[in-house]
């Protein structure tokens, strides 16, 4: 079972820092490390990351969001490994700017022949790269009510949508 | 195997039967705050057999139960369905689909069904065992948990690689 | 000290009601209770929010917006008793949607009579309300470069001012 | 008493010498992520006397000096300068504006400065005493920190209130 740890980590690490790069963009860096090599059965794992143009840090030094979008490197490394069939995100996007909700988005839309997703989200752009659209609303209050506004069969939305929010 | 829909009724804040069709690809879920949009994502934990209450934020599971607005009275029962389609290879059914609901009563009794017929929270389990679906898999990412998985001790992100292999 | 302490209790519990319902609207109420009257020295402080149209409930319960509207209804109250000359808020706006963001907006300008605000955001209507505005960038990796952006005395923001995130 | 400017060099990602000046009423620091707003929250709390790296969220103090790029070499020394103005009543100081200094080696020595004359911390302490203005204060509200002030358990809550009173 360690040779089995063994093999599982070095595929996350491998996957971890593929992903990583694809969300930080070139110039990137990132890597886990095992603090004692010598008990890998017991010891913690340490996050490395160095964004473009940065010295590598532990992710304690990163911003906002840095973090959250280290963290969705470390979880897309996992889905690679075991994808399910459907994902659920909420609100993954809440600490990023809008380029890195781009980059976000295009490497999520990568996973989408293997898995569903379904985000819960108040950004625009994540709105825009949606296939199928649900507004939830709460017009007597305190009971809520779902308004779909699917646009996979047409080009754009409804006219009535509701505005998304932010 | 994908997920085809998912139908709440007495659920939290979804007091009235409410039905989302999945679709291939990625749908988005937007509204203002407090709506209900994490609702729906506690509803996919919990009639997956989520056995924690405060994993849904509440105190008990009957939290789960519509507890009533100024314009309306709590209900007694919440109930939850999640189907899936496609099933056959990835869940080893006989059915093409596949319909896991959950209740519980304001008494907290609880029930499970598997295409409308009783059974138990192990054969759920059992169901869904080694297919990345499911409340412990990181599959579900609640809103403000993203950070958890860096800021947990070392030792607690191992839970994430054990889970992988 | 027990004296003390409950008068101070009562300001904030009065001062948080006010705030809640300037957050929330018509319709909300809140309050905070005493776990235990008994000892309210070493007893915990529950706090019961009441959005509009809903029935009470503590604060577990509530969505993630809703959540941080109340905590700054709590902050503002205590910012009511023992206003600082300034006050530094980072990406508070970050769970609020649009309706949120312009009542938490007014509330906080409302102070602006006795305290400098500093508010770190990625939010366009945060942005719109204020006096002065910064950019950072790090245009050379890794070094951040502050790009001012005043706008108290000029109508509008100078053309070349980078497009605020999100 | 109003915040006047606030002035940063070799502070962690401020590598350059930077001037923030300050107005009354409400300012908004903007940019991308990463690109140095928080290193500021950090630099405010720091010159005011911060103790605790972790509540700047690094490991040691010393995290806190420009440590490097791929462009650019790491410094030995962090420094900031805040200036208040009006400050006679409220900070009973005999001068009209005063700048509290801090600086940082990679050795781990620190100094403290009032007024360009070093002092100790203690003074600074003891000259921002009861005026809102210091590290224990809620005024400074750090990111993702505004949850803790509900989340954390009941008896936490408590240190609020006895920091009204
Ligand atoms: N049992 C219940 N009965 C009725 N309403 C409930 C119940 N449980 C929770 N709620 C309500 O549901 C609301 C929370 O909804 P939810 O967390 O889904 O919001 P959200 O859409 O995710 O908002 P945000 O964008 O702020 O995260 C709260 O206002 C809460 O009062
Ligand atoms: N001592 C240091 N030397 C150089 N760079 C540092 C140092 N300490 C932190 N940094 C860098 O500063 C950056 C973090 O900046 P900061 O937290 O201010 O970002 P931010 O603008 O608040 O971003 P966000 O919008 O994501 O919150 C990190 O990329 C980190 O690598
Ligand atoms: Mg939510
Ligand atoms: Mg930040």
């Amino acid at each position: 079972t360690t040779d089995m740890f063994s093999k599982t980590f070095e595929q996350i690490n491998e996957n971890f820092q593929v992903m990583f790069k694809k969300l930080f963009g070139t110039g990137s860096s990132s890597k886990l490390v095992l603090v004692n090599e010598e008990d890998i059965l017991e010891c913690g794992i340490e996050v490395i990351a160095r964004p473009p143009g940065k010295r590598p840090q532990t992710v304690s030094l990163l911003s906002g969001g840095e973090r959250t979008l280290t963290a969705v490197a470390l979880l897309f490394a996992i889905y690679m490994i075991k994808p399910s069939p459907f994902c659920l995100l909420d609100e993954l996007d809440a600490a990023l700017d809008a380029s890195n909700i781009n980059r976000f988005v295009d490497v999520l839309q990568g996973f989408l022949g293997q898995s569903q997703f379904l985000v819960i989200t108040h950004n625009n752009r994540t709105i825009a790269a949606a296939d199928v659209l649900y507004g939830i609303t709460m017009e007597q209050s305190g009971v809520s009510k779902i308004v779909a506004m699917k646009f996979k069969d047409h080009e754009k939305k409804k006219p009535d949508a509701p505005p998304p929010a932010t | 195997v994908y997920l085809k829909s998912l139908e709440l009724v007495g659920f939290k804040s979804f007091a009235l039967k409410t039905k989302l069709d999945f679709e291939p690809g990625m749908t988005a879920v937007v509204g203002p705050n407090g709506c209900g949009k994490s609702n729906i994502a506690d509803a996919v934990r919990w009639v997956l057999g989520e056995q924690s209450a405060k994993a849904l934020r509440g105190g008990k599971m009957e939290d789960c139960i519509f507890n009533g607005t100024d314009g309306k009275r709590p209900l007694g029962m919440a109930e939850t369905t999640i189907t899936f389609a496609d099933c056959e290879n990835v869940l080893g059914t006989d059915y093409n689909e596949i319909s896991i609901a959950r209740r519980v009563f304001r008494s907290g009794e609880g029930q499970y069904f598997m295409n409308k017929a009783p059974c138990r929270l192990k054969d759920i389990q059992r169901l869904f065992m080694g297919t990345g679906i499911g409340t412990v898999s990181y599959s579900i990412m609640e809103q403000g948990r993203i950070d958890q998985i860096l800021s947990s001790r070392p030792e607690d992100r191992r839970t994430i690689f054990e889970e992988a292999s």
